[in-house]
């Protein structure tokens, strides 16, 4: 059980260092295992420095960096332990238009192993997309399907109207 | 071992049965605020067994149950089915498709199914046993879930790494 | 100090009311202080029910539905005790299109009463802006000011085009 | 009484001197993620005499003063200026501009001006007494506050009232 944690630990460790150069276009980052504690106790640090910049801590990093990095840590647990499918529930939000490509582009990477499902406002996640579903609710209170095409996102239908379409 | 369909009926807002094909690849739910799309990662969730209210943002079990709006009156039961591709034979079962269904009664009355056959929560689990599949908080990115790993303690994000591990 | 914080409270609930049914459209929201506890220790519990819906309680809410609650909540409180500026940071994050206009409108309204900052990703609010000011980092870590046009942000030019421009 | 004019210099990643100039109405900050819209948000939490470091999210004070890059060294103090119109007479000093200074030393020696002329902490929170500019935590929303106020218990809820009141 503490090997089994220890080795994950390791694996997720490596692959960090990865996904965070990937999307960030460099710079590095690291996991650190507290100091003192039992493998099984202590706590887990992250080491973040995006490139060119050295931050003291990760609470100093933006908004949209520290998304950044907790995406390349779930990656990288992803990575380590591959799973079937991903749902990622708009975790693009705080992203710029430079970091949602590079979000998007990872995703990708992944598709070889696993499926993805993702829940977006943003048209650039998207276009990325091999499928679309609309969800509306035309009678308020009550889900409803409808598809979408991504011509009708891009021309910036409202999604009322697409769903008459 | 990737999703096939889901369907979702007086689960949440779900008072009209919504059906959902997957491929393989990126899928993506977009539309307006409030009108369901974090109800299907919810229903996702529920039906490979979780047990916790508070992480379906409810107060208790009952709350997936369509609650009813101005229009429409409650319905008394949700239930949901998640229907995988088992080609590849990763779910020990001998069929090309796996579904498990997940029934709630307003009574309290639950029932789980596999391929249509009445079974128990703890068959569910063992079938998704070390297949990745299951309610692994690192595969399933709740909305709001990236801000709270970054704002976990060092303890708390040890629980990441365990549920890979 | 009690009757003071307890006519802060009537006003902004009154304000309450009032900016979530401009936000939302209808519907109707409130707020109550916890029952048997000193006006002085009660908690405060938000009541919000979106038009045509009825949730038991507002956990149950989505992300942006939450978001334009809390919105409401805090434009009611700027209208009882009105500042001369406002900074919001990032507040459109969760918002789809529509409740990016409405969002948008309701900072329009209170402009006479008070000058406001935003900081946002979203095209939508920076169309609403009197004035754009972009910060970039040409130089890894060091801010720079640039002059922005709203053409520029429309066209979909990168940062660091439109910095060199 | 509306914001004139910020000036920043050596304030986290203000290491060349920034300034802004103030309309009255809407001024939109936007740029990449990373680049230092938030840093203006504590630039002007931190002049106005926010005394707590984590609230900038920092470690310790000295966390506010530009630490370096990878092509830069270190500064050695954090000086910020707010500078307001005063037209309307609302702040008590009988100038039609009143500018506020703060400034932090890396030996931990800390200034106050107003007006460009020395004065106390003590003597900046007087001079805004009762106009609702402060750290008042109803009128500047950081990035992430209103998840914060979403997730926060009723209790906590209060301080928004009891700042306000
Ligand atoms: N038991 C229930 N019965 C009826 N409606 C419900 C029930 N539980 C939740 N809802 C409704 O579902 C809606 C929330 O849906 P959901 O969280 O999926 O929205 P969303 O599409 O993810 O929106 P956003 O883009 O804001 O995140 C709420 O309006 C809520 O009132
Ligand atoms: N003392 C300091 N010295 C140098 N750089 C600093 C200092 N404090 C913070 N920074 C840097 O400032 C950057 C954060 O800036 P800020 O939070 O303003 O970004 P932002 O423009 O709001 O981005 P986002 O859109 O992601 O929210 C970080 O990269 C951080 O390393
Ligand atoms: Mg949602
Ligand atoms: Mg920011």
């Amino acid at each position: 059980c503490r090997s089994l944690f220890q080795e994950t630990f390791e694996a997720v460790k490596l692959h960090f260092n990865e996904t965070f150069r990937k999307l960030f276009g460099g710079g590095k980052a690291d996991l650190l295992l507290e100091e003192g504690e039992d493998v099984l106790e202590a706590g887990i640090e992250i080491i973040a420095r995006p490139p060119g910049k050295e931050p003291r801590s990760v609470s100093l990093l933006s908004g949209g960096e520290k998304t950044m990095t907790m995406i390349a840590l779930l990656f990288a647990v992803f990575r380590s332990r591959p799973a079937p499918f991903c749902i990622l529930d708009e975790v693009d939000a705080p992203l710029d238009e430079s970091n949602v490509d590079r979000f998007n582009l990872m995703v990708r990477d992944f598709l070889d192993q696993s499926q993805f499902l993702v829940i977006t406002h943003n048209k650039s996640t998207m276009s990325y997309a091999d499928v679309l579903y609309g969800i509306t609710m035309p009678e308020p209170g009550v889900s409803k399907r409808i598809a979408i095409r991504f011509e009708d996102v891009e021309k910036h239908l409202p999604m009322d109207e697409i769903a008459r379409a | 071992m990737h999703l096939k369909r889901l369907e979702a009926f007086g689960f949440k807002s779900f008072a009209d049965k919504l059906v959902f094909d997957f491929e393989r690849g990126v899928t993506a739910f977009v539309g307006p605020n409030g009108c369901g799309k974090s109800n299907v990662v919810d229903a996702v969730k529920w039906v490979l067994g979780e047990q916790s209210a508070k992480s379906l943002r409810g107060d208790e079990m009952a709350d997936v149950i369509f609650n009813g709006t101005s229009q429409r009156r409650p319905l008394n039961f949700a239930e949901v089915t998640l229907t995988f591709d088992n080609a590849s034979g990763k779910l020990p079962l001998g069929a090309p498709e796996v579904s498990v269904t997940r029934r709630l009664y307003r009574s309290g009355e639950s029932e789980y199914l596999i391929n249509k056959a009445l079974c128990r929560l703890r068959d569910v689990r063992e079938l998704f046993w070390d297949t990745g599949v299951g309610t692994s908080s690192y595969s399933i990115i709740e909305q709001g879930r990236v801000v709270a790993l970054l704002e976990a303690n060092s303890k708390d994000r040890r629980i990441l790494f365990e549920e890979a591990a």
